[in-house]
């Protein structure tokens, strides 16, 4: 199964990721 | 004895055919995969092998729910108290499982596989961050993320789809953050949002985001099957409005989404759908073949990968009712739903 977000956010919103990072629930997605 | 022969031979014939044409089709597919690896080790880009038309068709004709449902009460049975944790051992192993986060460690405590699957964790074994603004809803991994761009969104790098086939077209009324004053449209009658002429296409972006100054991002996380299947609230949002797509269960996983284009505009998902403090957000749960149920904790009129159901349709529904103009408050990191077997 697949958990999609999309959502708006200011420009300067930022990613704190790698694709294909194991992440799990809590863990910092992004801000601003 | 001459025609038994040939009855036999007819008879096998065709059996013969598809081991051909498959070992064929799977030789031709290694050889291809060989040969993009190659090519990566020589240091070239290889761009994404996307299935054709006939192979999506192929795949999406398999009975995918019927077999996903038979999954699911097949892991309702309740197993003999001796036989879990030879059963449950065994799933841990395969998918690496740490049940030492689980609430209940004790494998005799779940009555069946679908239960196990479902298991909460400790409180303390997931500490939500509370710096960020956005944290992960689920345990998982991150297939993509960032902006989208011209209404397409990256399923995995390279590979994408359409943002308008996958949220459905802008629904009416004010209480939703897509804005739009549209003639109301019958819950279900939805078509294809592909239906959208292409200029539609931008505005419908342009739409979702209600802030000057913002943009669209996007974030996939796939589960494995190993992961704790229950999901929270990403941030502090209004939930307003759900719109459940009926469809497929073909598999989720990285190498189908870099195969299979718009893949989860194929299958089945609920989109829940509202605002935060910078305007429009969405959470998509989007079901497999092993995981076809989805739940929403605060919405018992779902019900996913039900028997019958029209390609193509959507159910609306709206959180936002004269008693309550608000939707569901969502705090980050509360419980939200759950995904489960069959």
């Amino acid at each position: 199964s697949t958990i999609v977000l999309i959502f708006e956010a200011p420009k300067d919103f930022n990613f704190h990721l790698k694709p294909g990072q194991k992440i799990r629930f809590g863990e910092a997605l992004g801000s601003l | 004895f001459h025609t038994a022969a040939t009855r036999t031979l007819f008879r096998l014939r065709p059996f013969y055919f598809l081991v051909a044409t498959g070992g064929g089709y799977v030789g031709y597919r290694q050889y291809e995969k060989y040969r993009d690896r190659e090519l990566e080790r020589l240091g070239l880009e290889v761009p994404p092998r996307l299935a054709g038309e006939w192979e999506v068709a192929l795949y999406k004709s398999v009975p995918t729910r019927l077999l996903s449902r038979a999954w699911g009460r097949l892991n309702q049975v309740e197993l003999p108290t001796w036989l879990r944790k030879p059963v449950y051992s065994l799933y841990i192993w395969t998918f690496g499982v740490n049940m030492k986060e689980a609430a209940v460690e004790d494998l005799d405590h779940y009555r069946n596989l679908s239960e196990f699957f479902s298991r909460k964790l400790k409180p303390q074994a997931r500490p939500v961050c509370g710096l960020h603004s956005v944290i992960s809803p689920s345990d998982g991994k991150i297939l993509n993320f960032g902006q989208v761009q011209n209404c397409e969104v990256e399923q995995v790098k390279g590979v994408t789809y359409s943002l308008e086939s996958f949220l459905g077209p802008r629904t009416p009324g004010d209480e939703l953050p897509f804005g739009s004053q549209e003639p109301a449209r019958e819950a279900g009658q939805g078509e294809p949002a592909g239906a959208a002429q292409a200029p539609a296409h931008c505005s419908f972006q342009n739409q979702l985001v209600t802030k000057e100054g913002n943009e669209l991002y996007h974030c996939v996380i796939y589960l494995a099957p190993g992961d704790y299947h229950c999901f929270h609230s990403p941030t502090d949002w209004r939930v307003a409005h759900r719109r459940h797509f009926p469809g497929s269960l073909m598999s989720v996983n990285p190498g189908i989404a870099r195969w299979i284009k718009e893949l989860f505009c194929h299958n089945e998902r609920v989109v829940l759908t509202g605002d935060w403090k910078h305007g429009f957000f969405s959470l998509t749960a989007v079901g497999a073949t092993n995981v076809g149920s989805i739940r929403i904790y605060f919405d018992r009129e779902l019900h996913t990968n039900s028997p019958m159901y029209s390609k193509g349709s959507y159910n609306d529904f709206s959180y936002i009712s004269h008693s309550n103009k608000e939707g569901i408050p969502m705090r980050k990191g509360e419980h939200l739903g759950e995904f489960n077997l069959g």
